[in-house]
């Protein structure tokens, strides 16, 4: 069945514990864009005979299009609930991350990272007259 | 108001938020559906056939979110049945006593994948509908009396046969608990 | 935009040109 390989990058992230970042899946990622182009490329072969005059192919072209629209939402939320775990540490753990966490973040995250780094800071030294560092003192007062 | 007075709406659940792990998991539970329309070229799906295309009148246990896909008010590709476990004799035993239901080994998304069903013009989606919120009411109370009483404990006993939504519940009670624990014992700074 | 900014660079790009896109309404935390 299509979506199998998208599910299980969401498995695998869902296995994860909270404040543990599963090593970035370059392979999974890779296997389900192939898929998808697989997909889309049936679903331009199916288009094109229907125009042609081939008849039926319609329930074909639906069904493969809910499953790159499935494949999409998977890949979609595999990177965005990594990239809130990473967020989370910041929080945690300030700007400079544990090493074990950096090696398993991607390139492409480790740049987010830095992004919002430099966001966050921005934010915080407009706070106040000489800025808040609003990691701190997460619980409230006594 | 009482439960029969609830009007329950199509709604979509805030957990259908498009990035959530937990919905997208939940929507690959399987339904029960029949084809309704030849499908060409998609032999692949029934493993009971070499066939290259499924025929109307074939029976398959298709994922939910393709099922939703295909089995829509404007285009009827497959026609949906409820699973077992949402059926009128599954419903009776939630009725008698749910709390002896083990609705992580049927679920682990009971309720999630129960709302879903919702969506489907099926007869039956109005006695889904009471029978799940009736049946999560009567699990409340010992859900949050076990959760604000076990303290310090190992508590696998008591949410073994909890679902999701219910597991998040007692966490919240169990947080709800450490606090005013760490409160009272002023080590809450 | 620093989220849309990773998503298109690590799958969108490389998807189908159809399924490119974010689409604001779908993706929005309800």
């Amino acid at each position: 069945m299509f979506g199998e390989k998208a599910l299980e990058l969401i498995r695998e992230l869902h296995r994860s514990t909270e404040g543990v970042l599963p090593p970035f899946n370059d392979e999974g990622i890779r296997q389900v864009l192939e898929e998808m182009r697989s997909l889309y490329e049936q679903n331009q072969a199916d288009v094109s005979a229907t125009v042609a005059g081939e008849q039926g192919l319609f329930s074909g072209v639906q069904l493969r299009h809910a499953s790159l629209e499935r494949d999409k939402r998977c890949l979609l939320a595999y990177l965005y609930n990594r990239l809130q775990k990473i967020r989370n540490m910041r929080w945690e753990f300030g700007s400079v991350l544990p090493a074990d966490i950096k090696t398993n973040m991607s390139e492409q995250e480790v740049q987010w990272f830095t992004k919002y780094n430099k966001c966050l800071a921005n934010y915080m030294r407009r706070l106040g007259d000489s800025g808040l560092d609003l990691t701190q003192d997460m619980q409230p007062p006594k | 108001m009482s439960l029969v007075e609830i009007p329950y709406t199509r709604y979509s659940s805030s957990s259908d938020n498009y990035y959530c792990i937990d919905d997208i998991i939940a929507t690959c539970e399987k339904i029960p559906s029949k084809v309704e329309q030849p499908l060409f070229r998609l032999g692949f799906l029934d493993p009971s056939t070499d066939n290259t295309t499924i025929q109307p009148g074939t029976k398959l246990e298709l994922p939910f979110w393709l099922a939703s896909s295909l089995c829509t008010r404007r285009r009827r590709l497959v026609s949906v049945d409820m699973p077992k476990t949402y059926k009128d004799s599954f419903r009776e035993i939630l009725k008698a006593d749910a709390n002896v239901v083990d609705l992580h080994k049927i679920g682990p998304y009971y309720y999630s994948f129960g709302s879903k069903l919702l969506h489907f013009d099926h007869p039956e989606i109005g006695d889904i509908a009471d029978s799940l919120l009736q049946g999560f009411i009567s699990r409340f109370r010992r859900i949050m009396d076990s959760s604000q009483n076990a303290y310090n404990e190992d508590t696998t006993h008591l949410t073994c046969k909890l679902d999701e939504s219910e597991r998040c519940v007692f966490k919240a009670g169990q947080k709800g608990l450490d606090d005013f624990q760490r409160w009272q014992t002023g080590q809450t700074t | 935009e620093n989220l849309e900014t990773h998503l298109k660079n690590v799958t969108l790009r490389h998807m189908p040109r159809n399924l490119q896109s974010i689409d604001k309404d779908k993706t929005a935390p309800r």
